[in-house]
């Protein structure tokens, strides 16, 4: 679904030059759970944020399908990345100005997409927002924001999600409820999910786990919960 | 420390009208470190930030050491902050256009307080940030901002500490850092630290862990790690 070969990012230059990327090569494979972990710092969002084609490598290429990202000019990657690509932002990313309501169903607006009213319905019932439709972020809590940001992904159904870290603000059963719908958009939808998180209970959830650390992937697990 | 007497904060009327608090006493003892769990939306946040003077009740009381803060003047209220609380923000609320080091140092440099350098380079070495002071916020992983806000606090050293989820988007090492470093102000400097989190291994750190659902305290556990 998405891969990675020799991708390199670095900010600055000289002494003070920062490998965010260096040199990495990996695959997330089509209808598979991933989670990515590593310590603060090591690449994971850069990484994310590069295979997703919302920021350019220094070095190396990326791909979605068969596509290499590079290749692209910019607005045929906007095109790609509304009709295929799905983000869940580290920082939500929500409009300000928009309801949770209006902010979940952007992207499908933009698209000119026909909404499916019983996805919608079910996606805000299981992220437990349906008496939050009306709020602006700056009336919801933390999490709540987060669950915004989660639903406007999960509500588009994209092939390929990229989420970073879609339940770091939540309690553990708000938490388990987006990650049970994850796993079931992979096993009865057919959608890929690559998954940032620092939880273990989460990266649980996933067929595999990828490791950074200082900007390279250090280790590959199958079936972590195996 | 602090105290909260019948706190009640309603949102909206009527039909919508949300209870975000209702009629939650509670106090935080000197010298304690308090955990504070619940659901997403059960009033957490809402809790500190009146608890802290940023958010004004609808009902009730709430006191910093002997003064009730319903009676002090909106300066009054801001002196008595600068001098006396620290707020670790969920968001965590930095400067855009200032530098690593500039953010953590600005409650001290707008209080024109003594800067006590020895402290301030053993809060950031804690933090890990060392290498990451000249870096604007936008030029930081998440985690690492998050970092920037907790140093923020730490480093000015109030007797009073409420940190909202100030490990929600570290990796466990970074996060234990910070959880002993600030059990260890409890101990060695008497602060009193008052820490929403949704992380049970955070919450070991703690003296005492008091939890919200749909804004009251439905429990209040001493030394949740014995
Ligand atoms: N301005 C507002 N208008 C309406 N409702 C609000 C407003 N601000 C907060 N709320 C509501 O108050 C409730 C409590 O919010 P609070 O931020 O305290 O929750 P929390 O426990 O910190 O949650 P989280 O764990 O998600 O951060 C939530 O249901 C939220 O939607
Ligand atoms: N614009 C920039 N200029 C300089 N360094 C940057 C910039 N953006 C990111 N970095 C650095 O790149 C490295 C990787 O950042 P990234 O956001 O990918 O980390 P991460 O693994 O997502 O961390 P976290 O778990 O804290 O979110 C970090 O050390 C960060 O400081
Ligand atoms: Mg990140
Ligand atoms: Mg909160």
């Amino acid at each position: 679904a998405a891969m990675a070969k020799g991708a390199t990012k670095v900010y600055g230059q000289g002494d003070t030059e920062i490998r965010a990327l260096d040199d990495v090569s990996i695959e997330f494979y089509d209808g598979q759970f991933t989670a990515v972990m590593g310590p603060s710092g090591s690449g994971k969002s850069t990484l994310m944020h590069c295979m997703a084609g919302l920021d350019e490598l220094t070095g190396g290429e990326v791909w979605i399908g068969e596509t290499e990202l590079g290749q692209l000019s910019r607005r045929e990657l906007t095109l790609m990345r509304r009709d295929n690509v799905g983000f869940i932002f580290q920082a939500y990313n929500l409009v300000p100005t928009l309801n949770a309501k209006e902010n979940i169903l952007l992207p499908q607006m933009l698209a000119g997409s026909d909404v499916d009213d019983a996805w919608f319905d079910e996606v805000i019932e299981k992220v437990g927002l349906a008496d939050r439709m009306a709020h602006k972020p700056n009336e919801l809590s933390g999490g709540q924001q987060q669950r915004v940001a989660v639903a406007r992904t999960l509500a588009a159904r994209p092939l390929l999600i990229f989420a970073d870290e879609p339940t770091g603000n939540l309690d553990s059963r708000s938490g388990q409820e987006i990650l049970d719908f994850m796993r079931r958009a992979v096993r009865e939808y057919g959608q890929t999910i690559v998954m940032v998180t620092h939880d273990s209970n989460a990266a649980a959830y996933a067929d595999r786990v990828v490791f950074l650390a200082d900007g390279k992937v250090v280790a590959d697990v199958a079936d972590p919960s195996a």
